[in-house]
């Protein structure tokens, strides 16, 4: 900037010798270009800092290094946006129809940006009318075969694999990243039945199997799951053995339609209505509580292992969550602030018990921009 | 967007225990598509 200020005095004072110091005081000829050359000197100087950091990362990540929670300024002020505002404005330009002779140009530049694979779409790319309509596409059948292993757990859908392991100590906990971890009965909800075991009486048997509701438990089930979780006594209790989790994120370029994991029924659905926070790498370094802040489904239930539960989390380019199994849930709406509740808006689905049946690589749900 | 899974899987409850073990046939940072493996149990 100092290089051209220093350009645009020069410039001034030659036009103002040459127009023998009269016209020179006549709009400077130079001033739009000399600020727009600043501005553009300036973006392409924050890129090339983002470019170095984005290096530095990758570098430290090949080493082994991992980077540890380190909230900035940047997250700070990302707290102070309308980000779920932002979220719906970037949903109804996506919706925007495009001119059929405009859509494979949009989708392949889209496609280049964010690595999608084109070849997969079940669609030709002039059939999506607009870019949330290819965003949220389905692929040509047979792109994704589902392991024949009966013994085996599948990915629900595509994405790179952030974090997996079994949850021990005392309270069920996930990391986030490298010296920040995130409570699970956050994530799943207060009245979640993962199956916990109260401190001190950690003997076999004694544990909570994480029940279906029966006549009897029912009541209990009820009253904890209506009651806020300040009711519940403050004992702390940890996870019994064999409880497993997986965090997978998707990147914008990804296939963004959720599969069922397992053969499983899904007894209760939970919606949380929170921000709308990025959910990228930088984000997780630099957000406190990411995945239990921002908006989410919930599905939970049980399968042949026993506890299962998928929580489907968004982003603020991301903000919609669609259930195929229950299409009229409706996520990522203008919140009032009055209405923003901690509280999870929880469905039991019927039969009670026994709720909805999914096969394993069933389709379940789908994120959507906006 | 991020998906969290959760979930509970047979674990043998003594090592000399015949029940089957699940474990995870993935690595932290690996790319993963709808349908591939996360995880396994075996007797």
């Amino acid at each position: 900037t100092t290089s051209v200020r220093r350009l645009q005095t020069t410039f001034q004072a030659r036009a103002f010798s040459s127009n023998g110091g009269s016209e020179g005081s006549q709009g400077n000829p130079f001033l739009v270009p000399g600020a727009t050359a600043a501005t553009i000197l300036m973006l392409g100087a924050l890129h090339v800092r983002r470019m170095y950091n984005d290096k530095k990362i990758e570098e430290a990540r090949e080493r082994g290094i991992e980077l540890e929670f380190q909230p900035d300024a940047k997250a700070a002020f990302l707290r102070l946006l309308p980000l779920r505002s932002i979220s719906r404005l970037w949903g109804s330009l996506t919706s925007v129809e495009l001119p059929v002779w405009l859509r494979p140009h949009v989708y392949r530049a889209w496609s280049r940006a964010f690595h999608s694979n084109l070849e997969e779409a079940a669609l030709p790319l002039e059939e999506y009318a607009s870019l949330q309509e290819f965003f949220v596409r389905t692929l040509k059948e047979g792109s994704r075969p589902i392991d024949p292993d009966p013994q085996c757990l599948v990915s629900p859908v595509d994405g790179t694999i952030l974090r997996f392991g079994e949850l021990k100590g005392v309270r069920p906990m996930i990391d986030q990243v490298k010296g920040f971890s995130y409570s699970v009965s956050a994530l799943l909800g207060a009245s979640s039945v993962l199956p916990l075991v109260a401190e001190g009486n950690a003997h076999e048997g004694s544990s909570e199997e994480g029940k279906i509701p029966t006549e009897k438990s029912k009541k209990t089930w009820w009253r904890i799951s209506l009651a806020s979780p300040k009711v519940r006594d403050p004992v702390y209790v940890s996870p019994i053995r064999g409880i497993f989790y997986c965090v997978i994120y998707l990147k914008p370029g990804d296939y963004h339609r959720v599969h069922s994991p397992v053969d499983w029924n899904v007894l209760v659905r939970r919606h949380f209505s929170g921000h709308l926070f990025p959910l990228n790498e930088r984000a997780t370094r630099t957000i406190k509580n990411l995945y239990v802040e921002n908006e989410r489904v919930v599905l939970e239930g049980r399968w042949e292992g026993g506890f299962m539960a998928m929580a489907a989390i968004g982003a603020t380019n991301v903000g919609s969550i669609k259930l195929f199994i229950e299409p009229d849930l409706k996520t990522n709406l203008p919140v009032r602030k009055l209405l923003h509740s901690r509280q999870p808006e929880e469905r039991v689905y019927e039969p009670e018990g026994v709720g909805m049946m999914l096969k394993k690589g069933n389709e379940v749900a789908a994120f959507n921009m906006g | 967007s991020t998906v969290v899974l959760v979930f509970q899987a047979q674990v043998p409850k003594s090592p000399n225990d015949k029940d089957p073990e699940f474990s995870f046939c993935v690595k932290r940072g690996e790319r993963i598509r709808v349908g591939e493996a996360l995880g396994r149990w075996r007797e």
